[in-house]
């Protein structure tokens, strides 16, 4: 089964 | 004051029909070289991240920085009311609270001008840094458009592999499966229509179709897509434009 991953995980904030 | 006057008020409107339906709050950040715009759709999957440089406009003249917030569903509304030919030009004081749009039609000395209000937003700034991507391809918008819609049918999600030779979309679901299978080519005549493929090593990542199927929309910018994957990051979608561009990150489906 597949599980989302986050965009969160890969960018930081400025 | 930022007075920034688009040639033709549709190039505007297909920019905002690009993504408006995937983030609704977005921070548009004008500065002296141009706008630039980030949101996060709310699932937090998708980072849509816009730039429209200086020559993508008849008139451009931004003081000092300012960003205006702005509700696309609200904007939209306003943009419906401008003819694709007209001229379009946004207005904003150095601390608004309110733009202004103006559409004017020269020939027959039409001015239309409407009053959005701004929206205080709280979204955070994404640092999108350079990415190493492990492949490069571009083909016809129109054809990966076809090809999510196609098999967003059959399955919640939709795989992209690539391999030197090809590129392969597919999808399984409770009804059955379906894969597309695309070898790159070039078309020296209608370069716009080449298929082409750089990879470094193979990859085969699964997105949510949701997602894509958000992301074609943007097809209405360019007719080509360039596509960008590693196994290592949020895969990059991205459509040009005269000057700039409207870029898609999204997250993959990892398998459990």
């Amino acid at each position: 089964k597949f599980k989302q991953s986050s965009i969160s995980k890969f960018f930081s904030k400025t | 004051m930022l007075e920034a006057k688009f040639e033709e008020a549709s190039l505007f409107k297909r920019i905002i029909d690009g993504f408006k339906d995937c983030v609704q709050l977005v921070n548009f950040q004008c500065k002296e070289d141009g706008i630039i715009a980030q949101a996060v759709d709310d699932s937090r999957v998708l980072l849509v991240s816009l730039e429209i440089g200086v020559e993508a406009f008849q008139e451009y003249r931004c003081d000092r920085p300012v960003t205006l917030g702005l509700d696309l569903n609200s904007l939209s509304k306003i943009l419906r009311c401008g003819n694709n030919t007209d001229t379009l030009t946004l207005i904003a004081e150095d601390t608004p609270d309110h733009i202004g749009l103006v559409f004017e039609d020269n020939k027959k000395g039409r001015v239309a001008e409407y009053i959005l209000k701004l929206m205080d937003i709280d979204a955070d700034f994404l640092k999108i840094e350079e990415l190493e991507y492990e492949t490069t391809i571009s083909l016809p918008s129109s054809e990966f458009s076809k090809n999510v819609r196609d098999l967003s049918q059959l399955g919640d999600s939709l795989s992209i592999a690539v391999t030197k030779d090809n590129i392969k979309f597919s999808t399984e679901g409770d009804i059955g499966s379906g894969s597309v299978l695309l070898q790159p080519f070039i078309n020296m005549e209608k370069p716009q229509e080449s298929i082409k493929l750089e990879m470094e090593s193979p990859v085969d990542l699964t997105f949510g179709a949701k997602y894509l199927l958000d992301i074609v929309k943007g097809s209405v910018l360019s007719e080509t897509i360039g596509i960008r994957l590693s196994s290592e990051a949020p895969a990059l979608f991205q459509f040009d434009l005269a000057s700039g561009f409207l870029q898609f990150f999204l997250a993959p489906k990892f398998n459990e």
